[in-house]
């Protein structure tokens, strides 16, 4: 079960999270310890990376439209920013004591913070992330549930020019998404509900086709026989696209921790 | 944007890898 539901997000944090629990561990079973080294410059360009990740998540909250993410994001640029502070701390204080056992907890916490810093803001950014595709999702399905109500046409021409753009971005990041995704089985789900909206788009448009062609014919005096199977085919073929879109929205919002809830 | 962020966040990445290096280095010995 990988830990970090993104291959972005894991082949950033996996090396340091491997590091740190070899620091852990070595930590413990060291108690009494040997004297560190000078740490000042791996320190110091800890300190001048955290600083600039801060710049940066500072510029991302204030250009966001998203709530969510300018209320979550500052928590975890703090945490990011205390474990600076005690990794700087831990370092001042193994000049004055090689063998400062305060010093090394520090040390430890601070590598900690970093990671879970780290890990919370890329999380916050990547959940910001998701609910832009979402957003899109919502427009397809504000679009299907007005397939029922196109009667003409040239409506039907104006569906389609709302519809396609919109449709082609959802299918593009939804397949962006899933490569993305360390968690086989939400990736396979993705991959398959987004086929099925594929495929099913034609056929839609097809059956409102039909469905336009029997009314116009009732219209001009002809039988209207199959008006109502040809619009509960047309519902039908809408319905399913809507469950594949709300199945993807769902998969979406799936991080590897919902594993448990999921299964 | 997106591309600085998660670049920002491997640069600070690499750098705790190799703080905890240094450390261990030492401890290691």
């Amino acid at each position: 079960m990988p830990v970090f539901h993104t291959k972005t997000i894991e082949s950033i944090l996996e090396p340091v999270a491997q590091q740190v629990s070899r620091l852990v561990i070595l930590h413990e079973e060291a108690e009494d310890g040997n004297a560190m080294p000078d740490l000042s410059r791996p320190v110091q360009a800890v300190s001048h990376a955290v600083a600039d990740l801060v710049k940066v998540g500072r510029e991302t909250i204030n250009s966001s439209d998203d709530p969510i993410l300018k209320q979550d994001m500052p928590a975890a640029l703090h945490r990011v920013e205390g474990a600076s502070k005690f990794l700087e701390e831990a370092s001042a204080m193994l000049k004055g004591d090689p063998y400062s056992g305060p010093a090394r907890k520090k040390l430890i916490e601070g590598s900690r913070g970093i990671l879970q810093g780290t890990s919370a803001l890329l999380l916050c950014f990547d959940e910001s992330e998701v609910r832009k595709i979402i957003r899109e999702c919502k427009k397809v399905l504000d679009y299907l549930a007005v397939a029922e109500v196109i009667e003409s046409m040239g409506d039907l021409v104006q569906f389609l020019k709302d519809l396609s753009p919109c449709l082609s971005k959802v299918s593009r990041e939804v397949s962006f998404r899933s490569e993305e995704l360390t968690h086989q089985v939400h990736r396979e789900i993705l991959v398959r509900c987004l086929d099925q909206v594929k495929s099913l788009a034609p056929i839609l448009i097809c059956s409102m086709k039909i469905f336009i062609h029997i009314i116009t014919q009732s219209k001009e005096g002809a039988e209207a026989k199959g008006a109502r199977e040809a619009a509960e085919n047309r519902n039908y073929l809408a319905q399913r696209m809507t469950d594949e879109i709300n199945e993807i929205i769902r998969v979406l919002q799936l991080t590897t921790y919902d594993e448990d809830e999921w299964d | 944007d997106a591309g600085e962020m998660v670049r920002q966040a491997r640069v600070l990445g690499q750098a705790t890898a190799h703080l905890i290096q240094s450390i261990k280095g030492e401890a290691e010995r």
